[in-house]
């Protein structure tokens, strides 16, 4: 039996509006502990990871692990038809093959069922151990978001350079070259706004932009996003759902032919 | 512009 309910409903909802374009298919783990998924991409360049920690749940019953395959989209589909502020719940059954989303208003004076149909996914997963990063950056998501889709316009992959003077996006393309610089400013007036740039070494690593855009769509689940460099390492881009756990992607670099 | 590099190549599968 599993039964999870969540208040904030919203949240589940921009999540699915945060990976269903970069993932189709993927198993929801539920555990004792919390609510998570890990999937990669098609082209098994870019991974996400999400965990929703049962304590940022009003209710939470998983009786016993359970690997819940579902097609994002038609998750999604049954996910539009909840209101911004209605309460969630989750609800399966031991050995069923379908999973059902209750949406509850506010007032409680409507309340919908949505039941949808699971699904068997052959699905790799990934060990991805701890890291000492040699560069995190920390910055406002919407800012980000706007460097991405600026750049994308003007080239199809971004270098990422971390140094001294702050954070540098660049690209090329056709048309022309373009570069943003972001220095550490922690002089805001709100925490959320500040940009904290943490360098062991310098580092600059290139990826495709395309990817980076897909990520910026988990922008409405955090203020801010934490961006972690290695020189041998995919990227992780970090988007920390409040009270409760996080989105992350990993992306795999570019090198040079 | 250069090689997309696999996930896969990084991590272990479990």
């Amino acid at each position: 039996m599993l039964e999870l309910r969540l208040v904030q409903g919203s949240l589940l909802k921009k999540v699915l509006e945060a990976i269903k374009d970069l993932v189709n298919d993927a198993n929801f783990d539920c555990s004792a502990t919390g609510f998570s998924l890990q999937a990669m991409d098609s082209s098994h360049v870019a991974l996400v990871a999400l965990l929703l920690r049962n304590e940022g749940f009003e209710h939470y019953r998983c009786d016993r692990n359970i690997s819940m395959g579902m097609n994002l989209g038609n998750m999604n589909k049954m996910l539009k038809c909840a209101g911004n502020d209605d309460i969630i719940t989750l609800k399966a059954d031991d050995g069923s093959d379908t999973v059902t989303f209750m949406f509850e208003s506010p007032n409680q004076d409507k309340i919908a069922d949505f039941e949808m149909k699971l699904m068997d996914i052959d699905s790799e997963h990934l060990g991805i151990p701890e890291a000492e990063y040699h560069a995190i950056v920390r910055m406002p998501s919407a800012e980000f978001a706007r460097i991405c889709k600026d750049l994308s316009s003007i080239g199809d992959t971004v270098v990422i350079s971390v140094t001294k003077e702050g954070v540098k996006f660049s690209t090329k393309g056709d048309i022309g070259t373009a570069n943003i610089v972001c220095r550490q400013n922690t002089t805001v007036d709100k925490p959320e706004e500040a940009t904290v740039i943490e360098m062991k070494e310098p580092v600059s690593l290139t990826f495709a932009l395309r990817y980076m855009n897909s990520f910026a769509k988990a922008t409405p689940l955090s203020h801010t996003v934490t961006i972690s460099l290695s020189s041998e390492l995919p990227v992780v881009v970090e988007y920390k759902i409040e009270d409760m756990g996080y989105v992350r992607f990993y992306l795999a670099p570019k090198i040079e032919e | 512009t250069g090689i997309q590099l696999s996930i896969k190549e990084f991590y272990r599968a479990t």
